[in-house]
């Protein structure tokens, strides 16, 4: 068993969601925002078996794309002096795979 | 060190949240929502010794119940075409044990 | 590559962000409770190479403080019996560091 933690944006998180059901992965959704820009963007965790990690990953990339933003200096709030309007690239998906020791349904 | 990570149904969190203090666990609560039926609930983060994570999951499972729900067309908006509405059987709690390399507090 | 898990009081949540970004933590931001004062707190995710854990602990360390707290007893609604104001201390970060499998970036 392992647990999937993938970091998408806003804008693809409902896709995701869909495409999770469709293959049949079961997943669970939180609001959470990112530390640079301080948007709003969902994290997925997905639990599934050793064997299934390759594929979840492939949905997840098969529904994330990476987009240009335009960051005004008052986004980016966190200790970034910009002054003029910053080109920022934000990823697709960022994905961390973690190891389970034991996994329990009750 | 272990991280469990439980996923409950809203209904039982605030009975779960008093069970980890009577029992001195302590514990971390996320809301949530889940993947297929898009309601909310619940996610604890419960870091304990890894002699206690089985005191931990017993303490889950006495205070989380399975529960039948009818799922209705709009509720599955996620990709799953339903025309009549469904019965679920929503489980009491998905537990995620995982391995913590360090731990600190400051 | 490890994911760093803290949680930390809100009050240090701003402060630990901007620093984050000033080290060049790449980072996640959760909105948690706490499952004793039920008050609410910030969970930050971060992914780093094996190497950095030790810098991304130390910028942690740094930004959040141990603060007293008098909890009523409405405050502590999870079982804990008290009829007097309580002394309670919040620590200023719980740190979680977790093993990953394998990363991806899409
Ligand atoms: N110190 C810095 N200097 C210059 N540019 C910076 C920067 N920190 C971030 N960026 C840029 O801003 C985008 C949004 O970052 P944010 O932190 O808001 O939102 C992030 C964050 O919530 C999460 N994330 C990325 N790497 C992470 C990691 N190692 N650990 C935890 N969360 C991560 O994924 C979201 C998208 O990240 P992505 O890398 O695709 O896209 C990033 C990156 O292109
Ligand atoms: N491997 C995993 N990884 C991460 N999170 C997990 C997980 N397994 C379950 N969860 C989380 O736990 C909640 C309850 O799942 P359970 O399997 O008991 O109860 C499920 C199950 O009985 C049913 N269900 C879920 N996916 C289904 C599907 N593709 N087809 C038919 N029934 C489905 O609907 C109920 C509610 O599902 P929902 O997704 O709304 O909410 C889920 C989800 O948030
Ligand atoms: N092992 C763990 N796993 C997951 N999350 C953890 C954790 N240890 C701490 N946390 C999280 O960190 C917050 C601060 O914990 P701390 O131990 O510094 O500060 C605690 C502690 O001094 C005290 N406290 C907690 N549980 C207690 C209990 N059963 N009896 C007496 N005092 C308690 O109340 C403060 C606030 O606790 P609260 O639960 O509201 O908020 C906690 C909780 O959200």
């Amino acid at each position: 068993m392992k647990l999937v933690i993938a970091i998408v944006q806003k804008e693809d998180s409902n896709n995701l969601q869909r495409a999770f059901v469709k293959s049949n992965f079961r997943a669970t959704k939180l609001a959470t925002s990112g530390g640079f820009l301080s948007q709003g963007n969902t994290t997925f965790l997905v639990g599934c078996k050793d064997e299934e990690v390759d594929d979840v990953l492939k949905v997840i990339k098969k529904e994330s794309r990476a987009r240009e933003e335009i960051a005004t200096p008052h986004m980016i709030s966190t200790g970034y002096e910009i002054t003029q309007p910053l080109k920022v690239t934000v990823g697709g998906a960022i994905c961390f795979v973690v190891p389970v020791d034991k996994f329990k349904r009750f």
